[in-house]
């Protein structure tokens, strides 16, 4: 039988309402579904840097863009690189963090006036 | 390690002085003042062993280098927090000096006294902060302090190389750094990285 590359415990339980913890839904859901709720999961991304800024209108469909988005995230934070909303991923993402972004053009930079 | 964009920083005068001091409208009232004192006490010398900085606290908040307060959802600076968990605190780059924790987030300087499923450590989102006050971006290295994420219940305060690499590319090394002693107590099997 398949068995998962490996296993990560989520860091919250997800029956219970945080912010991100409606994400665990999406685990291993492959590109080109549609699913309710995935235009947060893009919100997400585009947040932390990881779809271009000038992205607002996120639909609910696995596309191309959120591939793009999940491959640079596992790469940037060091994850097995899939590509895919795999278990290690989403326990990332749905893991408490701090709100200054991960790439350069998303970062709290502001100057003192 | 990473920067912000064109890697600002407090500049190089050596050694650096900041002062730091905690909004006394902005501020959660469950951990005694005292504490919460000697958790940032120990983040900023953290990384003023490091670097040739110097952090003093000052009651003069208007004046203050380093401006600490806890806010909820939107305050005012176009990056609204988010209720519990989630996102739990921000800084801005040199120079501006603004930290913000989440004061929705149960902040925690104890986790024997307090038993919340969803607590926070105060001293490591403190230590990640002051990273970015000092104007390092997120790090790829699971174990540095620089890492973007933090688990409820879990601590991380101790820097790892990656972090004194990156902010010492910044400022210069503290004088009385080793980085040899540093090696050696980074590989302790005693150190616990919670």
């Amino acid at each position: 039988r398949n068995m998962p590359d490996f296993i990560t415990v989520l860091p919250v339980n997800p029956d219970m309402n945080y912010t991100w913890s409606t994400f665990h839904k999406f685990l291993d859901i492959r590109r080109g579904s549609e699913i309710i709720g995935m235009s947060e999961l893009k919100k997400y991304f585009h947040r932390f840097g990881y779809l271009p800024k000038s992205d607002t209108n996120f639909t609910d469909i696995f596309d191309d863009g959120l591939e793009s988005a999940v491959t640079q995230y596992q790469s940037k934070l060091g994850l097995p690189v899939t590509g895919k909303l795999d278990s290690a991923t989403l326990s990332e993402v749905m893991s408490p963090r701090c709100g200054v972004g991960d790439n350069d053009d998303h970062k709290l930079h502001i100057t003192k006036h | 390690y990473t920067y912000f964009p064109g890697r600002p920083s407090w500049g190089r005068t050596t050694p650096l002085m900041l002062t730091y001091a905690f909004s006394s409208s902005d501020f959660i009232d469950y951990i005694e003042i005292s504490d919460i004192r000697a958790v940032f006490n120990r983040a900023f010398t953290r990384w003023a062993s490091v670097i040739p900085v110097n952090f003093t606290e000052t009651q003069d908040y208007k004046h203050a280098d380093i401006k600490i307060g806890f806010y909820s959802k939107d305050h005012g600076d176009g990056e609204p927090f988010d209720g519990v968990l989630g996102v739990l605190a921000h800084a801005f780059s040199p120079k501006s000096g603004r930290f913000h924790l989440d004061a929705a987030e149960t902040w925690s300087v104890d986790f024997e006294s307090e038993k919340s499923r969803v607590a926070i450590d105060l001293e490591s989102v403190a230590t990640h902060e002051i990273g970015h006050v000092l104007g390092l971006g997120h790090s790829s290295v699971k174990e540095a302090v620089m890492y973007p994420s933090l688990n409820p219940r879990s601590k991380k305060v101790d820097l790892r190389l990656d972090d004194v690499n990156g902010v010492q590319v910044l400022y210069g090394s503290n004088p009385n750094f080793s980085l040899t002693s540093f090696l050696q107590s980074e590989t302790s099997p005693n150190k616990s990285f919670g």
